[in-house]
């Protein structure tokens, strides 16, 4: 699931 | 996650690898920038303040703990072990004007203004430009050593892949945020004439000479 706000990212 | 985002992470992960082993096989950290080092620890710090508020999974949570701890050890091991293998002379891009530039850039354009979303966005902005030191020592010198190229290099396409995966997250997923995708699409820019000489050089075989 994506996370909002793009911080499941790096 | 998707193909491009995985392939960046790995990329990125490949960067820091290939700057370890440049430094130990070559005993030098000489063609690397100080202070771009130093600005990605910043980077990694003030954006992945967030570590111990907010769980994503073990992969994402060990790849922030990665990316502290190298950049921390290789500002640690320049200034210590290294300190004499590399010129500080070469090194003289104003780094101030980066670390206030992304300060004004994030306390104008960010999502929310809180503490932990202020940092991250001031994090984004400052990766955008946190080559330019390096970029700059290499103009002055007009070369690389290959190992050095192909840090640059794996480290260059981990954010311009993370642009495809932006947009590839906006057509499938109708995700889209536009700091970062500025930001990624900011850093490439500046990565343009370093990856022309790359291409056009260095996966020939031929060394990193600036024309």
């Amino acid at each position: 699931a994506s996370v909002a706000g793009g911080k499941d990212e790096l | 996650m998707n193909v491009f985002r995985l392939v960046a992470d790995l990329m990125h992960l490949a960067s820091i690898l290939i700057l370890l082993l440049k430094i130990r096989k070559t005993r030098s950290a000489a063609g690397i920038s100080f202070k771009s080092q130093l600005l990605y620890l910043i980077v990694f710090v003030t954006r992945y303040l967030d570590l111990f508020t907010h769980w994503v999974s073990l992969y994402n949570t060990a790849m922030k703990v990665f990316f502290i701890a190298s950049s921390g050890y290789i500002v640690y091991q320049m200034q210590r072990r290294y300190r004499a293998t590399w010129d500080p002379a070469l090194d003289t891009f104003r780094i101030e004007f980066l670390l206030g530039g992304a300060a004004v850039m994030s306390l104008i354009f960010h999502t929310k203004f809180t503490f932990l979303e202020l940092f991250w966005t001031y994090s984004i902005w400052l990766e955008a430009v946190a080559i330019l030191p390096q970029l700059f020592q290499m103009s002055r010198t007009g070369e690389a050593e290959t190992i050095t190229a192909h840090y640059l290099f794996a480290l260059g396409a981990y954010r311009g892949l993370y642009v495809v995966n932006w947009i590839y997250r906006y057509a499938t997923e109708g995700y889209w945020e536009w700091i970062p995708f500025l930001a990624g699409m900011v850093q490439t820019v500046l990565y343009a004439d370093f990856f022309y000489v790359y291409f056009s050089r260095v996966m020939r075989g031929k060394k990193f000479e600036l024309p």
